[in-house]
């Protein structure tokens, strides 16, 4: 018995904001920090 | 007290699924995320643009919802997300996990406004979960919901649709040769250890073994800067504002990258570690940060099957 669930690929938070003209602005004000979810453990 | 932990906030991340919570079901889109482990999802007590741009759980409309109430931060690059934990019946593709402790939002990062999915169902181990509140997936473990204790993913490359989550076994549908298997070092985190990276046979990042993590909740392949140095600079990429860029013209010409992995090879082609930018030409899927710390993300998953086995502590991965 397997339980599938489809994930949809839809637009990335980027491709949103690239398209507003926006990526720049909040990478900026919001850098990624890949790392940050994982700070707490290592 | 509820301490915070770390999330994920990948402007990259595309790939979501829909789940319900409550009785009637309120149904929310949801990034299934095997590098934390909460389930949290925004509430009708979250106001920002980041809430307002998505749906909104009401415990008032939901006959099976209990306050728990001890708050939830969770920190992360970009931002953080406060709220509060309840308990609700959480369905997930037809299985009906009742009593699961979730989040409710009250602030989210204005990042989130961007994003497509409403929250985030973790797939990680439960001692990494904040305030100790139990994962989905091992309530469905311990309610013997499904015949193994494992879940797999496949992410397709360009559709939209075809991708899925598999939870109690495995879809040979999605993938060719076999299984390897390979042990975890380290049950908290899908973690395990890579012996190299090599391309035209070279060890070109790696050397002498490293950790990986293996996480949904990533988009890229992320690792020390110098490694991530090393590899663009031998794919002839550019960097800029730290990405790392290529022509898009190029990408026949460019090599494999090979990950080396309990003996075995898992090699990329440049056509699924490249990835076309609106604006940015083309971008690598490799991406530095300052741990010593590797994540093979959605990049790499798209090109190999993942499967995350609980029962025995280890991760499959075959060609997909």
């Amino acid at each position: 018995c397997l339980v599938q669930i489809p994930l949809e690929k839809g637009k990335s938070a980027r491709e949103v904001l690239e398209e507003q003209g926006l990526w720049e602005e909040y990478r900026q004000k919001y850098p990624y920090n890949p790392m940050a979810k994982f700070d707490g453990s290592f | 007290a509820v301490g915070p932990e770390s999330m994920t906030n990948d402007a990259g991340l595309s790939y979501y699924g829909v789940i319900s919570i409550g009785n009637p079901p309120q149904s929310f889109k949801v990034i299934f995320d095997t590098g934390s482990s909460n389930l949290w999802v925004p509430s009708i007590y979250c106001n920002s643009a980041a809430c307002n741009n998505h749906v909104k759980f009401d415990p008032g409309r939901s006959s099976t919802y209990r306050q728990n109430g001890s708050p939830l931060s969770i920190t992360y690059g970009t931002g953080s997300m406060t709220g509060f934990l309840g308990y609700d019946t959480v369905t997930v593709g037809g299985l009906t996990v009742t009593n699961q402790i979730f989040g409710l939002s009250q602030t989210e990062a204005p990042f989130m406004q961007y994003m497509q999915a409403d929250g985030i169902l973790g797939l990680a181990y439960p001692s990494l979960s904040a305030s100790g509140a139990t994962p989905v997936f091992d309530n469905m473990m311990n309610a013997g919901l499904i015949d193994q204790n494992l879940f797999s993913v496949y992410l397709s490359s360009n559709n939209q649709r075809g991708s899925v989550v598999t939870f109690g076994g495995v879809d040979t549908n999605h993938y060719s040769d076999s299984i390897t298997w390979i042990p975890l070092s380290n049950e908290l985190y899908w973690q395990i250890t890579v012996d190299s990276v090599s391309g035209n046979g070279q060890v070109v990042a790696c050397n002498g073994g490293c950790q990986a993590i293996v996480d949904t909740g990533t988009s890229l392949i992320v690792g020390p800067q110098g490694d991530i140095d090393n590899i663009n600079y031998w794919l002839g990429a550019s960097s800029q504002n730290g990405e790392y860029m290529v022509s898009c013209n190029n990408i026949g010409q460019m090599p494999d990258v090979t990950f080396n992995i309990n003996g075995q090879q898992f090699t990329l082609p440049a056509s699924v570690y490249i990835s076309p930018s609106q604006n940015y030409g083309c971008l690598t899927g490799f991406s530095g940060q300052g741990t010593n710390l590797w994540i093979l993300g959605d990049v790499f998953l798209r090109q190999y099957y993942s499967i995350f086995n609980r029962g025995q502590n280890m991760v499959g991965l075959a060609k997909a």
